[in-house]
């Protein structure tokens, strides 16, 4: 009986010279924390459709990675968060764009995806969907963060520099 | 962006990808983490979650391009991801995915300077990485 996971926080990582050991070991632990929400379903028998909820489930509320609780912020100072969830043998999906409110966007995907006939819904649409399904919400200073609200305050500072895309990975993704 | 890929024990495969965006993205701006067969991709024979440049994700459907490749090609997963990356990377599209296949096999590739990942199998190991390591 085989198994696997695999799971990414984002391409958009430190500079090695700016990684501290203490970050690295902090990204490391958040990585760990994900897998092992996913391996626990997989160990059990659960659907890979399941592990891959509870993965992602652990990295968004993990203010690390960029997503949900660690969301990086439009050039308007707010978030807008998309998600998807995809299941092989069925080709079920379900997918969420330019949201902001549900804790965990990927449940707001599998909602789609398990209690609607479509397949992707955005803005506000997707937002009464989520509410009238149960879907958990939290309010916008849970998904605020000092070091992305920071980036976002170079980021805007170097635009009215220069017109040039001078960023690297980890500025431009988070 | 984060994303998870999974093959269970009856051999089904699933992927998931949750994202922020870009820092600084013009409010109404969806990357490809929303577009099936961009971002996110599962069908019988492969599972896709990708990060980075979603535009250029996008514009080359990269998700599907690998499974096709799968599908139709013959390749092997590992070989159809590297080079999907490799080439986005050559378009100026930085990046990276995570794949899994219905062997349990899985790619990790990225084009750009790292990316935080994971993987774990039957033996509940969990490995990580971040840098070319």
């Amino acid at each position: 009986m085989r198994y696997s996971l695999a799971i990414h926080g984002g391409a958009g990582v430190r500079r090695r010279e700016a990684m501290t050991a203490e970050a690295a070991a902090e990204f490391r632990a958040g990585l760990r924390t994900a897998l092992l929400a996913g391996y626990r379903v997989l160990q059990s028998g659960g659907p890979a459709l399941d592990a891959v909820t509870a993965a992602v489930m652990a990295l968004e509320d993990d203010p690390q990675f960029n997503a949900a609780r660690g969301a990086v912020y439009t050039s308007a100072g707010t978030h807008e968060m998309d998600a998807a969830v995809m299941e092989g043998s069925t080709r079920a999906a379900g997918a969420v764009a330019g949201i902001a409110g549900p804790r965990n966007p990927v449940l707001a995907a599998r909602a789609v995806m398990e209690r609607s006939e479509h397949v992707l819904l955005i803005g506000e649409g997707a937002i009464s969907f989520c509410r009238e399904q149960g879907v958990a919400f939290e309010d916008p200073t849970y998904f605020h963060t000092e070091w992305r609200w920071k980036a976002l305050q170079e980021e805007l500072e170097r635009r009215r520099l220069t017109a040039e895309d001078t960023r690297d990975d980890a500025a431009r993704h988070g | 962006t984060v994303g998870a890929v999974a093959r269970d024990a009856a051999g089904k495969l699933a992927a998931a990808t949750s994202t922020g965006g870009m820092t600084g993205k013009a409010p109404g701006r969806v990357g490809d983490t929303a577009v099936l067969g961009a971002g996110t991709w599962a069908d019988e024979n492969c599972a896709i979650s990708a990060t980075g440049h979603g535009e250029f994700f996008m514009r080359y459907a990269a998700a599907h391009d690998i499974a096709s490749r799968v599908r139709i090609g013959g390749e092997s997963l590992a070989t159809a991801a590297e080079q999907v990356v490799a080439a986005l990377g050559a378009l100026g599209g930085s990046g990276g995915l995570i794949a899994v296949d219905a062997a349990g096999e899985v790619a990790l590739p990225f084009n750009g300077s790292g990316m935080y990942r994971g993987l774990i199998g039957v033996d509940g190991v969990a490995l990580t990485g971040i840098y070319r390591e």
